[in-house]
């Protein structure tokens, strides 16, 4: 019977790219992805929530997603470009991030996996920034700084061995 | 050389929960989804984006989840109870969602990918709801009326075979 999380990984390479306002009509987030994808930006985790605001008579979202580090100034920079004419909200990139994810066959058919990893991280007082997930992966963006305690507490919780493990530095 | 994307699914059994105003403090997320899982409720997507807003001088941030139709009424009662002794804000259901996922194999390598579902939904005025990605999938929530309709556009945009869908019916 295989235990529902066989590893944790850590990333340290990206960054947050927030974008916040977005007007809240079909096609806004195809032009978004496609003006990163036409300048080569590879863009990782997306995660869009609820509507946050209704602003000036309209609805709007927010989107985040997570870049590469490198790109985050380019991405900035033409997203600010187009956000008047778009009708977009403020452009938000935060460098000082890193990505934990825990990754298993099937987690979804175990309630409680989530609220493990949530757990673990909340014992050592870290924050919970973005959460993202899939039936094989959950994945949190927290402060850095707390990355590499986020990365023992959550191997710890889940008791993964010593493959359990992967970095990717920054 | 795989294609990025090898299917297309539909999942009609749904609902999100969405849960606004949560206090921006380490703990909360767990506590949230320790409680569900007690009651055997098991999450399938979960997004958590950026700080909405400071309500009353502290920060709080809105999470969404997708939980099986049939645990809907149960997941808002439980909740609803806790809502005000642990600082949340509204508890929301929503059962008319159709949430529509590309897979395939390194994703994260094609920029484009993500814009290219977008664009086929918002060809056919299908408005995004919800996102979370992974480097195997890339999961949109739609309006329940839509999903047919945003499978089907997707499943041409990225020219799958006869295997390329697979449906879960409400
Ligand atoms: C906000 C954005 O996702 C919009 N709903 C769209 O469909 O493009
Ligand atoms: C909002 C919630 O995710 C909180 N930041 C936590 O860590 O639990």
């Amino acid at each position: 019977n295989a235990p529902p999380v066989r590893g944790v990984a850590i990333d340290r390479s990206q960054a947050r790219l927030g974008i916040r306002h977005i007007p809240d009509r079909p096609g806004m987030a195809a032009q978004i992805f496609a003006l990163l994808a036409q300048h080569r930006i590879s863009v990782d985790t997306i995660v869009q929530s609820q509507r946050c605001q209704v602003i000036g008579g309209f609805a709007s979202r927010d989107i985040a997603c997570t870049i590469a580090r490198a790109d985050a100034p380019e991405a900035e920079k033409i997203l600010t470009k187009v956000a008047s004419d778009w009708g977009l909200g403020e452009i938000a990139i935060d460098t000082d991030i890193a990505k934990v994810s825990i990754v298993g066959a099937g987690m979804i058919g175990h309630p409680g996996v989530a609220a493990k990893m949530f757990a673990a991280l909340a014992r050592e007082q870290i924050n919970i920034q973005m959460i993202a997930t899939s039936e094989i992966k959950i994945t949190c963006v927290v402060a850095e700084s707390e990355g590499v305690k986020a990365l023992k507490i959550i191997h710890e919780a889940f008791d993964l061995g010593g493959e359990g493990r992967i970095e990717i530095p920054a």
